[in-house]
């Protein structure tokens, strides 16, 4: 464990909480994608599956726990909860489920550490976490006028992932035998597909205006 | 060896 693994993990939770929290003061999930927030629940549960046979540290157990349970509040808001629920931007919010899970799925029986069942699903989670960002994307794109809790959102989702590139770093240059080639590329890739966004959040930011995403 | 299956980061 090091700094940027802790920042990494903290970010990646309060980005979870900054939308947890949007919705239940709003009562509104305007301009958030389900899809990627069901995906999202997907990786977390394929990959944290060995929570009931693989201790690792309490940190991490608590960790797993606090990101299945806050992702799967979030869809039950906007799912079920009956004000929340018409606030959702079903009409937009209209990217295929298949065309990232398919191919994550064959990539992830093709291409793994090992051949076994949670293996696999761990390496599927892997995968799909790395693209399960874009129906956000593609919402945001569409809508164009981005409110601010959804773009701090997506900004520290971003960062989160920026932390972990920095602990790989960190750790291959002080851990010796550490690679861990998989996970690298896949958090390489989804990294990527922040850029562009985070792009214009920070020019937004630097104007301090709204931030609006061109067409 | 078991140790090496448990994935340490989240």
């Amino acid at each position: 464990m090091n700094l940027f693994r802790f920042a990494g993990d903290i970010l990646h939770l309060l980005s979870i909480l900054v939308l947890l929290l949007k919705i239940h003061a709003t009562k509104s999930c305007a301009g958030i994608s389900l899809k990627t927030q069901e995906l999202y629940l997907a990786v977390f549960i394929t990959r944290y599956l060995d929570l009931f046979w693989n201790f690792h540290s309490l940190y991490n157990s608590v960790f797993k726990v606090v990101y299945i349970g806050t992702t799967s509040m979030i869809v039950w808001y906007m799912r079920r909860h009956r004000n929340v629920k018409l606030t959702y931007d079903r009409d937009h919010d209209t990217f295929r489920y298949l065309f990232l899970v398919a191919p994550c799925a064959v990539l992830s029986l093709l291409i793994n550490a090992r051949y076994n069942l949670f293996e696999i699903l761990w390496t599927f989670s892997i995968y799909l976490e790395a693209v399960a960002i874009l129906p956000q994307l593609v919402l945001l794109q569409r809508t164009k006028n981005v409110d601010n809790l959804t773009g701090n959102y997506v900004f520290l989702l971003g960062l989160y992932r920026a932390f972990y590139i920095l602990n790989w770093v960190y750790r291959f240059a002080t851990e010796p035998g550490y690679s861990a080639w998989l996970v690298w590329i896949s958090g390489l890739i989804q990294t990527g597909l922040y850029l562009d966004f985070f792009y214009y959040y920070v020019q937004a930011w630097k104007q301090s205006k709204k931030l609006q995403l061109p067409s | 060896k078991m140790g090496d299956e448990i994935h340490d980061e989240l």
